[in-house]
C-alpha cells in the first residue's frame, strides 16, 4: 500500500509490513502521530512506539499489543486502532478531548523478535527470542519478566517453559525498554497491556489475592468496559482479578505498572474462546478490533474524566 | 520452518480438583513438549493444551485412565496453518 487508506486491516502481516504502516501514519499526520524508538529487542530491532499527541507535557495513556509473540489479532488490532485514532481525532468528540488533554503511546509489536519468529520459523512462539545460557531452549516470557512478584508461583523457572520468567526482573530488553519509559515519562494514568485469547479484561493483582487498594474502581470500571465491548456482537468477556479470574501468575505487566502508580491498569485477552487459538482466521480481526476499541475507549474516559 | 503436522490441540474439561492437580503434573513434565495454550486453574475453566503427535496417543491414554474429559479442539494445527498462510497469499495477491 502506498498509504494507510490502502493498507489491508483485514489481514495479517508482517513485521516489516507493520513497520512501514507506522511510518506512513507518521507522515501522513505530522501534527499528531510520531514514532518514538524506545530500545531495542535482543536481536536489534527497535521497538516502537506511535505517541498521538496535541501538545507538550502531557499525562498519557499507554496501549501495547501482542507481548506474546503469536497472539496476530492482538498485533492486528493494534493496527487498526492506530488508524482509528487518527480517522476519529477531530471527528469523535471524545476521544478528540482526551487527546486535546492526554498523549495515547501505542506499542503496536511489543515483542517483534518473537512475532517476526512466528512468520519465518515457529507460527506457534510465545516468547522472546534471547538464548538461555546452558540450555537449547530460547527465550523468556516478557510477562513474567516484570519486577512484581517476581519469581514467586505462577511463573516457571525452567528455561524450556512457555512461562519462563527469565534470570531476573527486567532481563528481557522488550520489557525494560517500557520499564525505563514508564519511569521516565512519570505521568502515565492508564496502561492497557492486550493479549489474546480467552475474553477477558483483567486488572491487578496476579501475584498475590491481596486485593488492589482501587479494586471496587477497577472493577465497576471493567464491567463497563466489557458491557460497551458487548454491545457490538455480543461477544461475552470475563473480568476481574488476574489471579482470582485466570490464574496465579507473577512477574505480570500490569501488577507491576499499578504499583508503580498507574492506577488503570488492565490487561486484555481477546477473542476467541478456543476454537482456533492462536490462529484466528482474518475475518475476526476487524470485528475484534471494532468491539475491543469500545472497551478501550471506555477505559480512556474514563481515565479522562477521573483525573488523579 | 518448525512443522506441526499431526499435533491437535485439546480442549480438557476437569470435573474437580483432583483431577486440575493431575493437569499440573502433567502441565510440569517439560519432555513432553505440552503447550499449554490455557492452564489447569479451576473446574469452571476448560484447559486448551496443544500436543505433539509422538505424544498425542498416550496422552489421550492418560486422560482417559484418569476419567477426565476432552474433546479435539483443532484437528490437526498445521492444517490451519496451512489455511492461514493460503488466505494471506491470497489476500496480499489482491
Amino acid at each position: 500500500p502506498r498509504n494507510t487508506d490502502g493498507y489491508d486491516y483485514a489481514n495479517y502481516h508482517t513485521l516489516n509490513e507493520i513497520n512501514s504502516f507506522i511510518d506512513m501514519l507518521v507522515a501522513e499526520n505530522p501534527n499528531l502521530v510520531s514514532k518514538i524508538v524506545i530500545g531495542q529487542s535482543y536481536e536489534g530491532r527497535p521497538l516502537n512506539v506511535l505517541k498521538f499527541s496535541t501538545g507538550a507535557n502531557r499525562p498519557g495513556i499507554w496501549i501495547d499489543t501482542g507481548i506474546h509473540s503469536r497472539e496476530w489479532v492482538t498485533q492486528a488490532s493494534g493496527t487498526w486502532f492506530a488508524k482509528k485514532i487518527v480517522t476519529d481525532y477531530g471527528r469523535d468528540p471524545a476521544l478528540t478531548a482526551i487527546l486535546n488533554k492526554m498523549d495515547i503511546f501505542l506499542e503496536i509489536v511489543t515483542n517483534p523478535d518473537g512475532y517476526a519468529y512466528t512468520h519465518t520459523s515457529n507460527r506457534m512462539w510465545r516468547k522472546t527470542r534471547k538464548p538461555n545460557s546452558g540450555y537449547s531452549c530460547v527465550g523468556v516470557d516478557p510477562n513474567r519478566n516484570w519486577d512484581a512478584g517476581f519469581g514467586g508461583a505462577g511463573a516457571s523457572g525452567y528455561p524450556c517453559s512457555e512461562t519462563y520468567r527469565g534470570p531476573y526482573a527486567n532481563s528481557e530488553s522488550e520489557v525494560k525498554s517500557i520499564v525505563d519509559f514508564v519511569k521516565s515519562h512519570g505521568n502515565l494514568k492508564a496502561f492497557v497491556s492486550i493479549h489474546s485469547y480467552s475474553q477477558m479484561l483483567l486488572y491487578p493483582y496476579g501475584y498475590t489475592s491481596t486485593p488492589c487498594k482501587d479494586q471496587s474502581e477497577l472493577h465497576a470500571l471493567a464491567k463497563k468496559a466489557i458491557t460497551d465491548l458487548a454491545s457490538l456482537y455480543g461477544t461475552q468477556y470475563t473480568y476481574g482479578s488476574i489471579i482470582n479470574t485466570i490464574y496465579q501468575a507473577s512477574g505480570g505487566t500490569i501488577d507491576w505498572t499499578y504499583n508503580q502508580g498507574i492506577k488503570y491498569s488492565y490487561t486484555f485477552e481477546l477473542r476467541d474462546t478456543g476454537r482456533y487459538g492462536f490462529a484466528l482466521p482474518a475475518n475476526q480481526i476487524i470485528p475484534t478490533a471494532q468491539e475491543t476499541w469500545l472497551a478501550l475507549m471506555a477505559i480512556m474516559q474514563h481515565t479522562y474524566n477521573n483525573p488523579y | 520452518r518448525e512443522n506441526f503436522v499431526g499435533h491437535q490441540v485439546l480442549r480438557i474439561q476437569p470435573t474437580n480438583e483432583e483431577q486440575i492437580s493431575v493437569l499440573r503434573s502433567l502441565a510440569e513434565k517439560h519432555d513432553l513438549g505440552l503447550d499449554f495454550w490455557t492452564e489447569p486453574v479451576s473446574v469452571t475453566k476448560p484447559v486448551d493444551v496443544r500436543i505433539p503427535f509422538k505424544v498425542l496417543q498416550p496422552i489421550k491414554i492418560f486422560l482417559l485412565e484418569n476419567d477426565i474429559q476432552y474433546s479435539i479442539m483443532i484437528q490437526d494445527l498445521q492444517d490451519l496453518l496451512d489455511e492461514e498462510e493460503r488466505v494471506m497469499k491470497t489476500r496480499s495477491a489482491q
